[in-house]
C-alpha cells in the first residue's frame, strides 16, 4: 500500500460495526464449510440419540473392552494414538448402522461413509462394533460377512468373511479397515455387515431395544497427499 | 501479542466470538459452542515493523510481492496474526456421520506487524 494509506489487510476496520459484523460472520460460515469440504451446512433431520453417541465415543476411547475378538487391533479394543504426519488434516468417524433386511438367522446393516471425505481423505483403520444379545449359556457361531457393490453396483460381492464364537453378552470388534478403504474409492461409499446365526436367535444384536447398544464403525482418516508437482 | 482495548490504536488482536446457536448451526456441530474467530486490527507504525517469527509467514510474502511489484509501494506495515492455533471440531456430515477433525490455523492467538 502507498505511504500513509491503510494497508491491504485492513479494510475490515473502514465498515460499519453492523457490517463488519455480519462480514464477519459470513467469513467464519464460508471458511469453516470450506475447510471441512462441505458445499452447504448439513441439514440433520435425525440426529443419534444422545446414548448411541456417548456410548460409542466411550467406547472408542474406552482402554479396555469386555471382548476383543479382532486380529489387527490391540487386545484392549482401544484406537491407538496415530502421529499426525507432514500437517495433513486428521479425522475421526463415527458411522452408525441402517438397518437392513432380516430374517430370523441372519441381520443386516448398513453404514454410509462421507461422500466428501471419500474424495480427499484415505481410511487408516476401521473398527466394527457390535453388541451382543445371546439368547442362553453356551457357544453361539456368528459369521460376519462384509459386502460391498460390484463395481456395476448392482449385485453385492463378499469382501471378507469371518467366523465368531460368541460366548457371552456384550461388545466386540471387527477390524474393517481395508474394506472400508476399498470402499472410499467409490463413488457411492456403502458397507454392508450381514450377521448370519446357526440357530434362530431372534436377532444377535440387542440394537433394536437399546440406543446405548447401536452398532456402529469407528474409522480414522487422514487427508490425501497433494498431488506432487516434480521439477527437472 | 496485545488484546486491543478501548483507548488503543495499535496494532492488537481483537476478539470475536461466533455463536453456533446464534447462526443456527449448534444442530450439526455438537461441539464446541461456537468459535474464537479473533482478528488483527489496528495501526503498525514503523518502528513496529519486523515482529519475530514473522518472517516465513503467508502474509509476509505477499507484502514482499507487492512492494517488488510496485515501486511506489512504501514501507507502512500490517497488522497481522503471529501466532494461531486449530480449531477442534465435532460434527454431523451430510451423511449423518459423526465426525472430529482439528482445523489447522483458525484460531488467532496473537497479532504482530510486518
Amino acid at each position: 500500500a502507498p505511504r500513509g494509506v491503510r494497508c491491504p489487510a485492513c479494510g475490515l476496520a473502514a465498515l460499519a460495526p453492523t457490517t463488519q459484523r455480519d462480514v464477519l460472520i459470513a467469513l467464519a460460515k464460508q471458511s469453516i464449510l470450506s475447510k471441512l469440504r462441505l458445499p452447504d451446512r448439513p441439514n440433520i433431520t435425525q440426529p443419534m440419540p444422545r446414548g448411541a453417541l456417548l456410548t460409542a465415543l466411550r467406547r472408542m476411547y474406552a482402554q479396555r473392552t469386555d471382548t476383543a475378538v479382532s486380529p489387527g487391533i490391540p487386545r484392549d479394543g482401544s484406537t491407538p494414538h496415530l502421529r499426525p504426519e507432514m500437517g495433513l488434516q486428521e479425522y475421526q468417524i463415527l458411522s452408525f448402522a441402517e438397518s437392513g433386511s432380516s430374517t430370523s438367522r441372519s441381520v443386516h446393516l448398513h453404514f454410509r461413509f462421507t461422500r466428501e471425505l471419500a474424495g480427499s481423505a484415505e481410511i487408516l483403520q476401521a473398527t466394527l462394533y457390535l453388541f451382543w444379545a445371546v439368547p442362553g449359556p453356551g457357544t453361539h457361531p456368528v459369521t460376519v460377512r462384509l459386502l460391498q457393490p460390484d463395481p456395476t453396483g448392482l449385485n453385492m460381492t463378499v469382501a471378507s468373511e469371518t467366523r465368531l464364537e460368541v460366548q457371552r453378552a456384550g461388545w466386540a470388534t471387527l477390524d474393517v479397515g481395508q474394506a472400508v478403504q476399498s470402499l472410499f474409492g467409490q463413488g457411492s461409499p456403502r458397507l454392508t455387515v450381514e450377521l448370519e446365526v446357526a440357530e434362530d436367535w431372534g436377532s444377535p444384536l440387542l440394537a433394536s431395544h437399546s440406543d446405548s447398544h447401536w452398532p456402529f464403525v469407528a474409522a480414522q482418516a487422514r487427508a490425501r497427499l497433494p498431488h506432487r508437482v516434480q521439477r527437472r | 501479542g496485545i488484546d486491543c482495548s478501548g483507548d488503543s490504536r495499535m496494532c492488537c488482536r481483537q476478539e470475536f466470538f461466533v455463536d453456533f446457536k446464534e447462526i443456527g448451526w449448534e444442530d450439526w456441530i455438537i461441539q464446541p459452542e461456537g468459535y474464537h474467530m479473533n482478528y488483527c486490527a489496528g495501526l503498525c507504525p514503523l518502528h513496529m515493523a519486523g515482529i519475530p517469527g514473522l518472517a516465513a509467514s503467508f502474509h509476509t510474502a505477499v507484502l514482499n510481492l507487492i512492494k517488488a511489484n510496485n515501486p511506489d509501494a512504501a514501507m507502512d506495515s500490517c497488522c497481522v496474526p503471529t501466532q494461531r492455533r486449530p480449531l477442534s471440531l465435532l460434527y454431523y456430515d451430510r451423511d449423518s456421520n459423526i465426525v472430529k477433525t482439528d482445523i489447522p490455523d483458525m484460531i488467532v492467538d496473537a497479532c504482530g506487524c510486518t
